[in-house]
């Protein structure tokens, strides 16, 4: 399983289609599975927009290149979560080895969605951001970044949320442009 | 209340929290292993600074109301500053 996760991990920065596989869900929270399923499409669905990436939804371990997991308290990887607040989630770059497509969330949180900031957190918010991360984005000091690594509130609508200028430009640098892909491969699709 | 630039001035708790804070997220190196001995305090000014600074505060190097704010916001675990082995730029290079 280490090898296989290595070689998907190496092999990930030039992949175009990606697998993810939500694992576990928080044992309470206001938001049900479905939704939370559909916040994580979203969120994926907001880094495959301006990139050629395409994400698909997998059931098996094995064929996950993304694996989203809501984690209490210590979980092996020395980012221990702290209850409701301080830490909210991390997720690992695909430089790393042994951990590349892990995305952590707190269990812990008071997950919400279309709520003000105050009833809690924004799961789609911090799922874009840690998505970031697990596709290779570092923290950002940009007030106007989706990787800037303090939770600012809700990051908008998921339906018609997009990146700013700035992580734009770091994904596109990392994966290219959906329309030079389309651009580039036109050719080729003609009948 | 609303953050202001007020100094707070931490107790001994505060500072190891600060100081815990600071290594947690990349700001400071982990203490030395063969003394065990933490930074020098001007170390920590120094990393204050650089928190506040990549933060968008003014660097103060002061541990005021607004960073203190920021510092206990909800935040990603992973650190700011000496991002995780391998960082996607080296890979990338690879």
């Amino acid at each position: 399983n280490i090898k296989r996760r290595r070689r998907r991990a190496i092999s990930m920065w030039t992949r175009r289609n990606i697998n993810w596989r939500l694992h576990t869900y928080p044992s309470s929270s206001h938001l049900s599975r479905e939704m939370i399923r559909s916040l994580v499409f979203y969120a994926l669905r907001v880094w495959a927009e301006p990139t050629p990436l395409e994400f698909h939804e997998v059931g098996s371990p094995e064929a996950a290149d993304l694996q989203v997991d809501f984690l209490h308290g210590y979980h092996g990887d020395g980012y221990p979560f702290d209850g409701a607040g301080g830490a909210v989630g991390h997720a690992f770059f695909p430089s790393d080895p042994d951990r590349a497509g892990g995305v952590h969330l707190d269990a812990e949180e008071e997950w919400t969605f279309r709520q003000p900031a105050s009833e809690g957190t924004d799961l789609f918010t911090v799922l874009v951001h840690e998505f970031g991360h697990a596709l290779g984005l570092s923290h950002s000091s940009s007030r106007h970044s989706v990787m800037r690594p303090y939770y600012q509130g809700p990051a908008g609508d998921p339906l018609h949320y997009s990146l700013g200028a700035q992580d734009l430009e770091t994904i596109t640098q990392l994966y290219g442009k959906r329309n030079q892909l389309l651009a580039t491969e036109a050719p080729h699709r003609a009948p | 209340p609303t953050p202001s630039s007020a100094p707070v001035t931490p107790t001994e708790d505060e500072s190891t929290q600060l100081v815990d804070w600071l290594m947690k997220y990349g700001y400071l190196p982990p203490p030395d292993p063969s003394t065990g001995q933490l930074q020098a305090w001007t170390a920590v000014t120094n990393a204050v600074k650089s928190m506040q600074r990549f933060a968008g505060l003014k660097d103060s190097g002061v541990v005021d109301e607004e960073t203190m704010a920021l510092m206990n916001s909800p935040r990603c675990s992973l650190p700011d500053q000496g991002e995780p082995s391998q960082s996607p730029a080296n890979s990338k290079a690879r």
